[in-house]
């Protein structure tokens, strides 16, 4: 008496599910894949695209050069399920090639980039645009909060951001260069005293794909010395671990407001044989900014202090105390 | 409306590399943000 369509089953294939870097300083979505045998690439989970219905190729390649790890792939579009949020034609990057040791020790399987497009390789419009232009998201909002210890606690929202991850005021600063999350550093302080090294104007790009927090090579003596760290081997800088509760609080002032980073937050502890080792978690960049400017990222050392809100419909960045 | 995602941290890869016992060289973090200049260097 009933006829019941029961092949449904025969459109469905079992989700594919990968880790992946959220990170703020790229823009592409790329995974590992069955087309790479390499090293880097046989030590994580691989895409197969054989296994999904709904994954077309583009043909088009591309290599993502990251610093630390490079890699090269090919395109296409497959739907992508990000904590529940569901995007439609999202385009992948599938790699090819991930030569060397650098990804074979990496956690993830793949990056998932959250910066603006003009700098995704290919012209691949990233996750958040398709969110975006898919009215996935309730606002155009996604904010970072990475937890102080341990493993566990750190935590990515889509959609707006989360009030109990943070204290007091949100400081909004707008978007310098509608690339990376780059924004105006106007000043630097120590210990309160403004040092005048930002008088003629720095750029920051807030990256959570780095760890540490990175200064200008031209102020890295001074503020070295500030701290006074000496130079260790492969370029680390070292600290007595005695004297943490004398090392000078470090600040930024971003658009009019000073945001402090204690000691605690710019120095890693470690314990190898019964020893303990106190390194300061800031290093060199030499290049510049792309207008020239000194440039600053800042890493997970600066956003582990600071909750961040990355706004795509006023195109600035929120910053509150985590 | 807000989509929550729990985050896990591990060592980054450089750590991870020394904790093997190779050691990267020193290689500018903004290279990253430069790719034309990473593939000529």
């Amino acid at each position: 008496d009933y006829m019941y369509i029961n092949n449904y089953a025969d459109y469905w294939n079992t989700p594919q599910s990968f880790q992946v870097l959220f990170d703020t300083g790229s823009a592409n979505l790329w995974v590992d894949s069955i087309y790479c045998s390499t090293q880097a690439c046989n030590a994580h989970t691989k895409f197969n695209p054989q296994q999904s219905s709904t994954y077309s190729a583009n043909g088009h390649t591309f290599y993502l050069p990251y610093g630390a790890g490079s890699l090269y792939g090919t395109f296409g579009y497959d739907t992508v399920n990000v904590g529940s949020i569901v995007i439609n034609h999202q385009e992948i990057g599938l790699s090819t090639n991930e030569p060397g040791q650098n990804f074979v020790v990496a956690k993830f399987d793949g990056i998932l980039g959250l910066s603006y497009p003009s700098i995704s390789a290919g012209g691949e419009t990233p996750v958040m645009d398709n969110m975006i232009s898919q009215n996935l998201l309730s606002a155009n909002i996604f904010a970072f909060y990475l937890s102080r210890g341990g493993q566990q606690g750190s935590v990515l929202s889509f959609g707006g951001m989360d009030t109990n991850l943070y204290q007091g005021q949100i400081y909004w600063t707008p978007v310098t260069s509608e690339s990376y999350w780059q924004i105006g550093v106007h000043g630097f302080e120590i210990n309160g005293r403004e040092t005048g090294w930002c008088s003629q104007g720095c750029q920051s790009i807030v990256d959570t794909g780095t760890s540490a927090l990175t200064a200008p090579s031209q102020l890295i003596g001074h503020i070295m010395q500030a701290i006074g760290a000496q130079e260790s081997h492969y370029g680390m800088y070292m600290v007595d671990c005695s004297q943490l509760n004398n090392l000078p609080t470090l600040s930024f002032v971003i658009s009019g407001v000073a945001l402090p980073l204690a000691p605690s937050a710019y120095i890693n502890q470690h314990y190898q044989n019964g020893h303990q080792f106190c390194s300061v978690g800031i290093t060199p960049t030499y290049l510049p900014s792309r207008n020239g400017q000194p440039l600053w990222i800042f890493g997970d050392v600066f956003l582990r202090e600071y909750y961040s809100i990355y706004d795509r419909t006023n195109n600035r960045l929120g910053f509150a105390s985590a | 409306g807000i989509v929550r995602i729990p985050l896990r941290k591990h060592k980054s890869m450089r750590e991870a590399l020394r904790e093997k016992g190779i050691e990267l060289p020193y290689q500018d973090p903004a290279l990253k943000y430069q790719p034309d200049e990473f593939s000529s260097s």
